[in-house]
């Protein structure tokens, strides 16, 4: 494991000890996407269906432990918590995410690198990570104003997404038969994705003014 | 080995 990927991990761990923070401490989930953290929820569930048929190291198993459990906890308390759910930004939160999934899916079944069980639902869990986060960036688009640590749990899942394609730079350049076309363009879509998002964070960050996004 | 180095990420 290089330096690049560990980073990339643990800023993805970080994010979701802010999310749980904000959560735990302010007992609100406003400005969350419900609707993002079930598509988190499922990615890590179909990407980790190797958790007990293939073992790489406790490292991964650990991780991948931590990841499908903490979206898990995540999605219920945003669904079914007394104070928590209260919260919930319903209204805002319309993003017709059945169509992310269908369509993650049927690419899942036209791309990936072997047709089986397993690596069908690999491929659909890279697709859909590399989108997930549109319910999410709709949201804080909608409500315009976002708070602290909302915005450092989306800054976090960005600069994760970062460290992964350095991890790629390096591992391409290091490692002899490194080629992964799927993860590399689905994540270099992914990250894409929040350099609008990005654009914002450093500015108000230049500026120590409160994170706004323009309608 | 090779199979399962593919997905040796998270």
């Amino acid at each position: 494991m290089n330096i690049f990927r560990l980073a990339g991990d643990m800023t993805h761990l970080i994010s979701v000890l802010v999310l749980l923070l904000k959560i735990y401490a302010t007992k609100s989930c406003s400005g969350i996407s419900l609707k993002t953290q079930e598509l988190y929820a499922m990615v890590f569930l179909a990407r980790y269906l190797d958790l007990f048929s293939d073992f790489i190291s406790l490292y991964n198993t650990v991780m991948k432990l931590v990841f499908i459990g903490s979206s898990l906890a995540i999605v219920w308390c945003m669904r079914y918590h007394r104070v928590v759910r209260r919260s919930y930004d319903r209204e805002l939160d319309t993003f017709r995410y059945w169509i992310l999934v269908g369509a993650c899916f049927t690419l899942a079944l036209v791309l990936h690198e072997k047709f089986s069980f397993q690596e069908v639902f690999w491929a659909f869990s890279i697709y859909l990570e590399a989108v997930a986060i549109l319910p999410q960036l709709v949201l804080l688009q909608r409500s315009g104003n976002v708070d602290n640590l909302t915005g450092q749990y989306v800054f976090f899942l960005g600069a994760y997404r970062a460290f992964y394609i350095l991890n790629w730079i390096y591992r391409y350049l290091t490692e002899p038969r490194f080629t992964r076309w799927i993860s590399c363009v689905s994540g270099l879509v992914q990250t894409a994705l929040y350099a609008d998002f990005f654009y914002y964070y450093f500015i108000s960050w230049k500026n120590n003014a409160k994170l706004q996004l323009p309608a | 080995p090779l199979e399962q180095a593919m997905h040796d990420e998270l």
